[in-house]
């Protein structure tokens, strides 16, 4: 465990807690896209399988579970509680689009073939394009809330952190996971562009809309 | 690294 990896984790776990906590507190969810989230929980509902078969650490197994609650509980306050809000005519991206390939994808490009070790493919394969359905729905919209960039932002920090977690651990572990690796890069590169609004206009006060 | 011991990461 270094650094990297921590900020990581805690950056991961600060974006869904700001998420679930401007969804609670405005009681309203318009402008998130519920199919990025739903493909959130199905990310983590097809890693943490392991949760039964492998135990790493106390750290692992509560982060991993903590994890499992947010999301559900994400997709429960856009779905259920909080739905009147959802601005389900913006979340329109088709997901087959991206579960199909990926789908196919694990089951060509994997460590072994096993069920737990394809479902694991598939959720890293995932979770690095599960958040276009809401960069989808923002360049449709043309605008997010400054909250909702926040929990863009860190989402975003969380797999870059990793990235350097990853070189980190090349070089004093010899560890190296091509697929999360590759799908790691592949997905912060989603993030660039929303990157640079973030730093030239919300960090300057002004809110995120598009031209 | 020994893919058999499992996915530490999160």
């Amino acid at each position: 465990m270094n650094v990297f990896r921590i900020l990581g984790d805690v950056s991961h776990l600060l974006a869904m807690i700001l998420l679930l906590l401007k969804i609670w507190r405005s009681k309203c969810c318009t402008g998130i896209s519920g199919k990025s989230q739903i493909l959130f929980a199905l990310v983590f509902t097809t890693r943490y399988l392991d949760l039964f078969t492998n135990f790493v650490s106390l750290y692992n197994t509560v982060m991993k579970v903590i994890f499992l609650l947010c999301a559900y509980l994400t997709v429960y306050m856009i779905y259920g509680k909080f739905r009147k809000t959802f601005d389900s005519e913006n979340d329109t991206f088709r997901l087959e689009f991206l579960l199909v390939p990926i789908t196919g994808l694990s089951f060509l490009e994997n460590y072994s073939f096993t069920p737990l070790e394809i479902l694991w493919t598939f959720s890293i394969y995932l979770e690095s394009v599960a958040i276009l359905p809401q960069l989808f729905m923002i360049s449709k919209t043309g605008e997010a809330e400054t909250i909702t960039t926040h929990y863009l932002f860190f989402l975003g920090l969380y797999r870059a952190l990793y990235l350097a977690n990853w070189i980190w651990r090349y070089h004093t572990e010899n560890f190296y996971d091509q697929i999360a690796v590759v799908s790691g890069v592949v997905q912060t590169i989603f993030y660039c562009d929303f990157f640079y609004l973030y730093v030239t206009k919300v960090l300057k006060g002004k809110k995120l809309s598009l031209p | 690294k020994d893919q058999e011991a499992g996915h530490d990461e999160l």
